[in-house]
């Protein structure tokens, strides 16, 4: 978590869900190509972090 | 000789969601600095997307259920129909488990569980979305260059990494827990 940004998981699914049309588990497949990207560093070193989705839906939903 | 199989595409059906959407959002904003920006981004989105949106901060670990428990009784009690809910839990935490502003553990089960289709029939058949802003553990991902060829990828200017854990889909035959028939 950045101390004023806030997280990347919050910030990128607030990012992606209100600027990206699309069925959820895609918009968050996109949430995870864009965190897989970024490369955030703590004490002096690159970490990495992507979220882990597991679905039980059964259809497509739409949040539009 | 076989007659070859033409794959037909998949059916698009989707969830209604003409019915009224509503959200929890419980997070623990002590000592977790930059969840204010976090609380911001998450009221931004849930106006777009048409949410009713409810925020508690600093829920301590039993306050964690009893929030559950009363979203669940306020989907049930709920004039029309509920399309949709969706829950944001943001603490600090460990595999399974949130913590609450008071240091107790919750069991983030135990919190899914006011919402499924047994214990909440507003919700019966209709999406529930969580999502769990919080650590699962202690390990750090250092990440793994892209490409493999590691001479190649040192040469470029910015090597580019990849998180370990991308690109897999766990599909299991049942819940954690559960048999498989």
């Amino acid at each position: 978590r950045h101390d004023k940004d806030g997280s990347s998981f919050i910030q990128t699914v607030a990012d992606v869900f209100t600027k990206k049309k699309g069925p959820v588990l895609e918009l968050l497949t996109e949430v995870t190509r864009r965190m897989a990207e970024a490369e955030l560093v703590q004490e002096g070193r690159v970490r990495k972090v992507n979220p882990e989705i597991m679905s039980t839906l059964r259809k497509r939903l739409y949040l539009q | 000789m076989e007659a070859e199989i033409q794959p037909q595409p998949l059916e698009e059906e989707t969830y209604d969601m003409s019915g009224a959407r509503l959200a929890l959002t419980l997070c623990v904003t002590e000592e977790r600095e930059g969840s204010e920006a976090d609380l911001d981004a998450l009221e931004r989105m849930f106006r777009q997307l048409r949410f009713e949106n409810t925020t508690k901060e600093n829920p301590t670990g039993q306050q964690f259920l009893e929030e559950m428990r009363t979203f669940q009784e306020t989907l049930d009690g709920w004039a029309e129909p509920v399309s949709c809910a969706f829950v944001v839990l943001m603490a600090h935490g460990d595999e399974g488990l949130l913590k609450g502003v008071d240091e107790e553990m919750v069991e983030l089960d135990s919190l899914f569980a006011a919402l499924n289709n047994k214990n909440c029939a507003a919700l019966r058949g209709k999406p529930k979305l969580f999502m769990v802003q919080a650590c699962r553990g202690e390990h750090r991902d250092l990440g793994e260059a892209i490409g493999g060829d590691q001479v190649a990828v040192m040469e470029q200017e910015h090597p580019q990494t990849i998180p370990t854990f991308t690109d897999t889909v766990h599909v299991y035959a049942t819940m954690e827990g559960h048999i498989a028939y």
